[in-house]
């Protein structure tokens, strides 16, 4: 368990297995998180990104996370 | 994959180094 919830987790695995440089857009999450509202998916992000888990690369709508190289 | 130039390239290190400091600071707040 590291704290998070299912929501969350979902979405930073995600955010993890993008090996893009620029990392995932927020549209690509939403593709792909079909059941996931994008209120929730910009709330989650936030969280996250409060967190220090992950961060945002070119612009505010593409993320990384700061566990992959 | 994608060319990103040497600025895009520095803001993302930039910004990944804050998130580093950002996590550390959490993690010795124990949250």
């Amino acid at each position: 368990n590291n704290g998070l919830n299912p929501n969350q987790n979902q979405v930073l695995c995600l955010i993890k297995s993008c090996p893009e440089p620029q990392g995932i857009s927020i549209q690509e999450l939403k593709q792909r998180l079909s059941g996931m509202s994008m209120t929730i998916i910009r709330d989650v992000v936030d969280f996250l990104s409060n967190e220090g888990h992950i961060f945002s690369t070119i612009d505010e709508d593409h993320f990384r996370s700061t566990d992959q190289e | 994959s994608s060319n990103l130039t040497a600025e895009q390239q520095r803001k993302i290190e930039e910004n990944r180094q804050r998130a580093l400091a950002r996590r550390a600071e959490r993690l010795a707040q124990g949250t």
